[in-house]
């Protein structure tokens, strides 16, 4: 059963899939699960669906991991998996959502990068794709997609941690989002979630030009930190990525926002510098406990907000 | 399996606009082989250094020659990988 699984500790990718199937079994006819592709390496790229029926209804897409070495999103995303199926018919803020719209949930966004941080290096980034020319493996898979490719804030050293890749989507971790977003066709949020700065963060990042939504999406991301430090007084900044870290140009939630997916956010979970990527176990239940009311806040706000 | 033994991550705080391009030129300097946790993204922001041992002399160097502040947020990367390790093996023998 699912309820035996050990939420406040790391797993290794077999356990986390195993425990996806167990989910699936928990909850027939609300999780199933699908697989949109295979990595570099063949491993199924694989994605839990919350639905409770109808077809092409408008969806929110969440991915964690996609920088392998952010355990804390990993697991996050495993707990949040679990929350989502037992607060359904429970909570009326998830039962509205799930009467409506579908939840697409990838926990495991670079398979590749998450089992080589399990096996040979904890800290590594990126894929595991070779690169023509180089001794360097791995492309950063939040720098490879196609908005404002190979701008400031990425490499085009292979060697590099933000190496951007031969062209955008080379990576087929990231073809593979790209192509399931596009054939839905009915996306209206992307929720793409990282460690370990405690930020939430909207488009732009290639670019400081405020996004048409600007007002919106600040309003609602200071609504949701807000919320997130209610629980346990965890601070969050928040912002568009171009203004609250960096330039970064490639990234996903861009890309997302580009395509049309208007609430187009990223999260950057716990800590606050003590640990980094090394966050300990015990602190797995805390960050996804405070991180799922921001969840909730805008996945409520996109299906109060239809367009 | 790479080992991170001695292994620092140093947390440095950039003072101004000058101070955060010189750390940018430190992340190129391939040979130092520094692991940015956090990027250095300006004044004001920290940005979170995994430099490898035998690289630690030269970094802090660097970082002292341009007065830069900063701190050791982990003194041994190792030390907190072996410690990861250990919880994950105690929570699999846990009979559940």
């Amino acid at each position: 059963s699912s309820r035996a699984f050990d939420f406040g500790s790391y797993h290794t990718l077999d356990e986390i899939y195993s425990w996806m199937d167990t989910l699936v079994e928990d909850h027939p006819g609300l999780v199933s699960k699908i697989q949109i592709g295979q990595s570099y390496e063949g491993r199924d790229l694989l994605v839990l669906k919350f639905s409770t029926g109808g077809s092409a209804r408008p969806a929110i897409w969440v991915d964690t991991g996609i920088h392998s070495r952010e355990w804390i999103s990993q697991a996050t995303g495993v707990w949040t998996a679990n929350k989502i199926a037992e607060e359904y018919g429970r909570d009326p803020s998830v039962t509205a959502l799930l009467d409506n719209m579908d939840v697409f949930l990838e926990i495991i966004a670079n398979p590749d990068g998450f089992v080589f941080t399990h096996s040979s290096d904890r800290l590594w980034r990126k894929t595991r794709s070779p690169n023509t020319g180089s001794h360097c493996l791995g492309v950063d898979p939040n720098r490879n997609w196609d908005a404002g490719f190979g701008g400031a804030g990425s490499s085009g050293d292979p060697c590099s941690d933000i190496y951007h890749g031969p062209f955008p989507h080379s990576e087929r971790e990231v073809k593979a989002i790209v192509d399931f977003i596009r054939g839905h066709g009915n996306v209206k949020s992307v929720i793409s979630i990282h460690s370990y700065s405690q930020m939430l963060l909207f488009p732009y990042g290639y670019t400081s030009v405020p996004s048409p939504d600007y007002q919106e999406m600040n309003e609602l991301a200071k609504k949701a930190v807000s919320d997130l430090a209610a629980v346990y007084g965890t601070k969050y900044t928040f912002g568009s990525i171009a203004d609250t870290i960096y330039t970064a140009a490639g990234t996903t939630v861009d890309w997302a926002y580009d395509q049309g997916v208007k609430y187009s956010f990223t999260l950057e979970l716990r800590d606050t510098g003590r640990h980094g990527f090394l966050l300990p176990s015990s602190q797995i239940l805390p960050t996804a406990t405070e991180t799922w009311p921001a969840l909730l806040d805008i996945m409520v706000h996109v299906l109060e907000h239809p367009y | 399996q790479r080992q991170f033994q001695g292994d620092q991550v140093l947390r440095i705080m950039a003072r101004d606009e000058e101070q955060a391009a010189l750390l940018k030129m430190l992340e190129e300097q391939e040979e130092l082989q520094v692991d940015f946790w956090r990027h250095p993204f300006g004044p004001g922001h920290p940005a979170d250094l995994r430099v490898p041992f035998p690289s630690l002399g030269a970094v802090k160097g660097f970082l002292e020659s341009h007065s830069f502040p900063y701190t050791v947020m982990i003194e041994d990367v190792q030390e907190l990988l072996d410690e990861e390790k250990e919880a994950m093996a105690r929570s699999r023998r846990v009979k559940r």
